[in-house]
């Protein structure tokens, strides 16, 4: 069951107490991250539901909470994978998409199946040797409304055959 | 000798080959050519002087030097260039990093920056600030929102409604940045978007500053009781800041559209395997 007042009421005390880097004890800032990581896990639930009856398709969702510094163990380790992509603004929104990925070529699909411009980028020598590579793509969201792409590792034989594919004539 | 640029159809950031600085931005659009320098500083916090017991800590900001100290005067430099992103990694230090950054068709330059864990082994505690150095003649002026609603003009060393005896010259001219600084000479505009509320300045004509990071060892006698120190080795930190160069008449317009993604950017959820491609208005 999906649920977001407790994220609401983590909200309110962080809120109420100001709860800003270093304004309180150490013990009460951990109690601070507690509240807030219990509230956000039925919220994750929440939106999922949400996801699953727009689209009308039931799916286990992820949630990259550490996307921010480059973490995502899904996107990281899957073959294939979706991206659902929420717009919250009320006009369409061009945006571009960086996923952790591990070394490697992807094929990226549209939400009409079209293939888009991707590109695997290195990130620099300071961060984690771990998390060295992130996916690019350029993705386009509705208003108020969400896209889901596809995203495919692209093995020797795939991706010897997405050429074939590609250099074809149309009529075929 | 040769020039490190990064650049799309709108933008172009300059880059000084011999300290791997950013030192200029131009907007091919409207075509404006700002020469900026921006690094990395950090003022040493008070533990109490002379003039006052009073240190730095969560609530107060008392730098014991007007000066900020540069983390680095230069920074090591790696540009990659692939058809949808243009980036520029520098690197700072051992604790600070930055990736300069510019999509295709953006028209605002990314600034990534990784700062942390602040090393305090020398026994001062640090206040890391990311300053832009400009030649606007801004007049001792410059601008700051209060949660993207109304954005206010700041004079330096001056309060509307008091005669102010401005007794700290660094702090006394901090206010908060909730998501956006900017400065203009009255043509031009260079506006900073931020990812968080900061603290920010202008201490000298055509300079702006934002903290991004701080680490201290002395509470500030403000009820808490504990220095702003985390255990461990320390915690790191990574933050965007936004740039945007514009003429006036338009600088508006780009910014607070700006902010809009940046505030209610879209949110990811993935999942595994394959599934049904869907476009929900």
């Amino acid at each position: 069951v999906g649920d977001s007042t407790p994220l609401k009421e983590a909200m309110a005390v962080l809120q109420h107490h100001d709860a800003v880097t270093g304004t309180s004890r150490q013990h009460v800032a951990n109690d601070y991250a507690r509240q807030l990581a219990v509230g956000w896990g039925p919220c994750e639930v929440l939106l999922s539901n949400a996801l699953a009856r727009l689209s009308g398709s039931k799916q286990n969702f992820s949630f990259c909470r550490e996307l921010n510094i480059s973490i995502c163990p899904l996107s990281r380790k899957s073959a294939r994978f979706q991206v659902t992509i929420y717009n919250p603004l009320g006009r369409k929104v061009d945006w571009i998409v960086r996923l952790p990925v591990s070394q490697g070529i992807f094929l990226v699909k549209d939400p009409n199946g079209k293939t888009v411009p991707s590109n695997v980028v290195m990130l620099p020598s300071s961060y984690s040797k771990e998390y060295q590579w992130e996916l690019l793509f350029s993705a386009s969201m509705p208003a108020l409304g969400f896209s889901i792409y596809s995203v495919a590792r692209m093995t020797g034989r795939n991706l010897q055959a997405h050429k074939m594919q590609s250099s074809s004539p149309k009529s075929n | 000798s040769h020039v490190l640029a990064i650049e799309n159809e709108h933008l172009r950031a300059t880059f000084d080959p011999d300290t791997g600085l950013l030192m200029r931005i131009e907007n091919m659009d409207q075509n404006l050519s700002l020469p900026v320098n921006q690094g990395f500083f950090w003022y040493t916090a008070n533990t109490g002087d002379a003039e006052s017991d009073q240190a730095s800590g969560a609530y107060i900001f008392r730098p014991t030097w007007y000066q900020p100290q540069p983390v680095s005067r230069w920074a090591q430099i790696h540009l990659v260039k692939t058809a949808l992103v243009q980036e520029a990694h520098q690197n700072f230090s051992a604790w600070c990093s930055q990736v300069v950054r510019l999509y295709q068709g953006q028209r605002h330059l990314e600034l990534e920056w990784t700062v942390g864990p602040i090393p305090v082994e020398d026994g001062w505690g640090k206040e890391v600030i990311s300053r832009f150095k400009t030649g606007l003649k801004t007049k001792g002026q410059f601008y700051t929102d209060s949660n993207g609603r109304e954005i206010l003009k700041r004079r330096r060393d001056y309060r509307p409604t008091w005669r102010l005896n401005q007794t700290e010259p660094v702090a006394g001219n901090y206010y908060p940045v909730n998501t956006r600084i900017y400065i203009t000479d009255g043509n031009m505009q260079l506006t900073v978007l931020t990812d968080r509320s900061q603290g920010g300045s202008s201490l000298k004509d055509g300079s702006l500053e934002l903290m991004v990071h701080r680490r201290l060892l002395v509470d500030d006698g403000r009820g808490v009781g504990e220095a702003l120190m985390e255990s461990g080795t320390g915690e790191w930190v990574r933050g965007r800041h936004l740039v945007l160069l514009d003429s006036v008449k338009e600088a508006a317009a780009s910014h607070r559209l700006l902010a809009e993604k940046v505030v209610l950017a879209p949110q990811l959820v993935l999942a595994q395997g394959d599934g049904a491609l869907y476009h929900a208005p």
